[in-house]
């Protein structure tokens, strides 16, 4: 898998993900 | 990209003797046995890799004696709700659930032993009308169930007496949770699969709901046995029971798909497809005519390894990051194999047969 594939990958998504999501 | 470049293992080279038969346990007081699991079982100071064995009616804890002989240890009875499942509980002792029901799950009880007062117990832990039930590390159960109204997303702690603590919601999507998975190597996240083809990942700590993954409708009835996360990726292995045939799909019993949670987007890794010889049959009638039910009838997914009994009798061990068969376990001269499940490790495969018999096999 590429990054061109997937698009920009990021090794914290889980925090990123977690701060933006509703509570 | 990775698989199609490997060349496929011709069936020839796939050992059986891969597979060592190291024991056998026969459950003569059971019908039909509906499921099979290892657990660790502690009694007098020894803590010993035990099987339980299901019955529509009873469930029996089995413990290993000397000269590969397994002796019964206790029988939990049931009444009118069959047995349909067993939930093990990872990293867990002397404890482990099972899931009663009809079609689907109506209730989920917990099978224990209380040294409080020396005697083996059971207890229910929920009711209504349950999609999906996964055993979580920390002896957590997690479960999805529907009411007319609304999706219920739910996760009871257990003490280990067995009492059930305080629960914790997760919050819902829209459609319907079918399978639950753990995320190795990210302790505080889950993933699920939907009754529309999504991945969700949630926050177990805050119980978010972080992100609804579509999986594509070339790859129909996902279902998620184990998520591993790395690199900034989740790794998903989704199996496909009821996909339809097709130039896209294959025969592919399980996919290993790598998301990209930041935005979404999804590549396939790896495919397993079914060995030669165990493909699929067209269903000619009924709402699913038309059909090619794959020859995966149920599994189990530990590490890197899948096991599978396909509809052709026999049991396919594939090594999921290769993607190909690595074993293959003819159906027995006495029975066709029914139930394919590990045991705490990939080194031990559970092979049940209908009439109780239980297989084990080290690989």
């Amino acid at each position: 898998c590429s990054e061109s594939d997937l698009g920009p990958i990021s090794l914290n998504w889980f925090e990123e993900l977690s701060a933006e999501a509703p509570s | 990209d990775v698989v199609e470049q490997l060349t496929p293992v011709p069936l020839d080279d796939l050992r059986e003797e891969s597979l060592q038969l190291v024991s056998k346990l026969k459950d003569c007081s059971s019908s039909c046995a509906v499921d099979v699991s290892a657990v660790w079982w502690e009694a007098a100071g020894c803590r010993e890799l035990c099987v339980v064995t299901a019955s529509e009616s009873s469930v029996s804890l089995w413990k290993p004696l000397p000269a590969a002989c397994w002796g019964r240890v206790y029988t939990w009875l049931f009444g009118e709700i069959p047995v349909i499942q067993i939930v093990p509980l990872p990293d867990t002792c002397n404890l482990v659930c099972i899931a009663l029901g009809e079609l689907e799950i109506g209730e989920i009880r917990l099978l224990l032993y209380s040294s409080e007062n020396d005697s083996f117990k059971q207890s229910l832990v929920k009711t209504g009308n349950i999609k999906a039930v996964l055993g979580l590390k920390g002896r957590r159960l997690v479960s999805s169930s529907r009411t007319v109204q609304e999706q219920q997303v739910e996760i009871v702690s257990l003490s280990e007496a067995g009492r059930s603590k305080d629960g914790q919601t997760l919050m819902p999507p829209e459609e319907t949770v079918l399978a639950f998975a753990e995320v190795e190597g990210m302790r505080d996240a889950l993933v699920g699969t939907t009754a529309v083809n999504s991945v969700v990942v949630w926050n177990l700590k805050t119980g978010q709901l972080l992100r609804k993954m579509h999986i594509g409708y070339s790859y129909p009835a996902s279902i998620c046995h184990r998520a591993y996360s790395d690199a900034g990726l989740l790794f998903v292995v989704l199996s496909h029971p009821h996909a339809k045939e097709s130039e896209s799909c294959g025969n592919a019993a399980f996919r290993v798909i790598a998301f990209n949670p930041t935005t979404a987007r999804s590549a396939a890794v790896t495919f397993s497809s079914l060995p030669p010889g165990h493909a699929g049959r067209q269903v000619p009638r009924g709402p699913r005519a038309g059909f090619v039910i794959l020859g995966y009838l149920e599994g189990d997914v530990k590490d890197a390894s899948a096991a599978a009994v396909l509809t052709s009798g026999a049991i396919a061990v594939w090594d999921l990051l290769l993607g190909c068969c690595v074993a293959l376990l003819p159906p027995d001269p006495a029975g066709t194999w029914a139930l394919a499940r590990w045991a705490t490790t990939t080194a031990c495969l559970l092979a049940g047969q209908r009439d109780g018999t239980v297989c084990l096999y080290r690989y």
